[in-house]
């Protein structure tokens, strides 16, 4: 079962000046970042069981906690996968989405099943030697509801080529 | 060679080929083009000097100069282009990197700085800025908000309450930006949203900075004791900046409506598909 609380109390704890304006001694910032994962954990299974709730499927989902620096192992190793994007703005969300990939093209498919348009870059990586591939693609989300995405490998280097498959993604 | 720049429906952004640095930003909408020259640059931290033993530390920002050094006079450019996205990539130096981009129907320029791990082999404990330098008129003033709360006036070498004796020419205008700073001369206004409390300043008319990462030697004897000095190679950081140029009258529908964006985002979760239906209970 999933809990909120050491999270929320973690963030209590956080509170004070020294967590927010970075003056504590080291050890005590070692303590804040220990807080506020062990919080995560939880508040993952959390977020997990709601969304099941919602979707309506029991799924292993993946949180990518590194994704700002271009980490996530999971969409880097599955060849296929779900991509839910959840709204938690009160009006509808046009955004890009940004995965970094081990694969060079992709088809995404939207909640009604036509594909969208998808992009592999290959990035100049600033921090390492090689190039990263990140899979772009715009994703349309509704107010404080979710949209289900789904994203498969092609050997056609153009995904929008590909025909519109039908599929049963829900976008709440 | 030639003029290098990034553009969207909206936005247009221009870099010099020759230092790679950003050069003007051109809101196509609205028709306003503002020359804006942005760089990274450092302050050395202060050890204490004759005025004053005050160290710069974890409590206390107080450079040694009031004029910060340039992490570099160019950048290392690549430019990466598709249907999707238009990125810049400058590369600054071995510890200063930044990604400017645009993507299709956005109406601000994202700036996606890394910074860190700070070098401190010379000795010099360094508090590295982002700074926006245009040619807009703005009398000493800048807007910050504040704890979170309303957007206040600030005014440079000036408190509304007090006849103030300014002493730290930097660190004396330096306020709490918890999400957006802006400048503007009543006709065009530039914000820049930021993705974390930071400390930023108006220190010249038309310019506009934000300190994103520092290192120190010394303890500034506030209390914390040590420091501010990771251990080892020390941190580095990321994060974005988000810049609008808009007409003054209208600045603020956009900066707001983008902030609530930017606090609210979207949130990604993964998952291989076909689970087992739930249903509660």
């Amino acid at each position: 079962s999933g809990d909120s609380a050491p999270l929320n109390e973690a963030m209590a704890v956080l509170q004070h000046h020294d967590a927010v304006s970075g003056t504590s001694k080291q050890h005590v910032a070692y303590d804040y970042a220990r807080q506020l994962s062990a919080g995560w954990g939880p508040c993952e299974v959390l977020l997990s069981n709601a969304l099941a709730r919602l979707i309506g499927s029991k799924e292993d989902f993946s949180f990518c906690r590194e994704l700002n620096i271009s980490i996530c192992p999971f969409s880097q190793g599955a060849a296929r996968f779900q991509v839910i994007v959840y709204n938690p703005l009160g009006r509808k969300v046009d955004w890009m989405v940004r995965l970094p990939v081990s694969q060079t093209a992709f088809t995404v498919k939207d909640p009604s099943g036509k594909t969208v348009h998808s992009d592999v870059v290959l990035l100049p990586s600033s921090d390492r030697q090689d190039v990263s591939p990140e899979l772009l693609f715009p994703a349309s989300v509704p107010a404080l509801g979710f949209s289900i995405y789904s994203v498969s490998p092609v050997l056609s280097r153009n995904p929008r080529a590909r025909a519109p498959q039908p599929s049963s993604q829900k976008s709440w | 060679s030639g003029v290098l720049a990034i553009k969207n429906e909206f936005i247009r952004a221009t870099f010099d080929p020759d230092t790679g640095l950003l050069m003007e930003i051109e809101n196509l909408d609205q028709k306003l083009l503002l020359p804006v020259r942005q760089a990274f640059f450092w302050y050395n931290a202060s050890m204490g000097d004759n005025e004053s033993e005050q160290a710069s530390g974890a409590y206390i920002f107080r450079p040694s100069r009031p004029k910060p050094l340039p992490v570099s006079r160019w950048a290392q450019i690549r430019l990466v282009k598709t249907a999707l996205v238009q990125e810049v990539h400058q590369n600054f130096s071995a510890w200063c990197s930044q990604v400017v981009r645009l993507y299709p129907g956005q109406r601000h320029l994202e700036l996606e700085w890394t910074v860190g791990p700070i070098p401190v082999g010379d000795g010099w404990g360094k508090e590295v800025i982002s700074r926006f330098d245009t040619p807009l008129e703005t009398r000493g003033l800048f807007y910050t908000d504040s704890n979170g709360r309303e957007i206040l006036q600030r005014r440079r070498d000036y408190r509304p309450t007090w006849t103030l004796n300014q002493t730290e020419p930097v660190a004396g205008n330096y306020y709490p930006v918890n999400s957006r700073i802006y400048i503007t001369d009543e006709n065009v206004q530039l914000t820049v949203l930021t993705d974390r409390s930071q400390g930023g300043s108006s220190l010249r008319d038309g310019s506009l900075e934000l300190m994103v990462h520092r290192r120190l030697l010394r303890d500034d004897g506030r209390g914390v004791g040590e420091p501010l000095l990771e251990s080892g190679t020390g941190v580095w950081v990321r994060g974005r900046h988000l810049v609008l140029l808009d007409k003054a009258q209208v600045a603020a529908a956009g900066h707001r409506l983008l902030a609530e964006k930017e606090i609210l985002a979207p949130q990604v979760v993964l998952a291989t598909g076909g689970g087992a239906p739930y249903r509660p209970g």
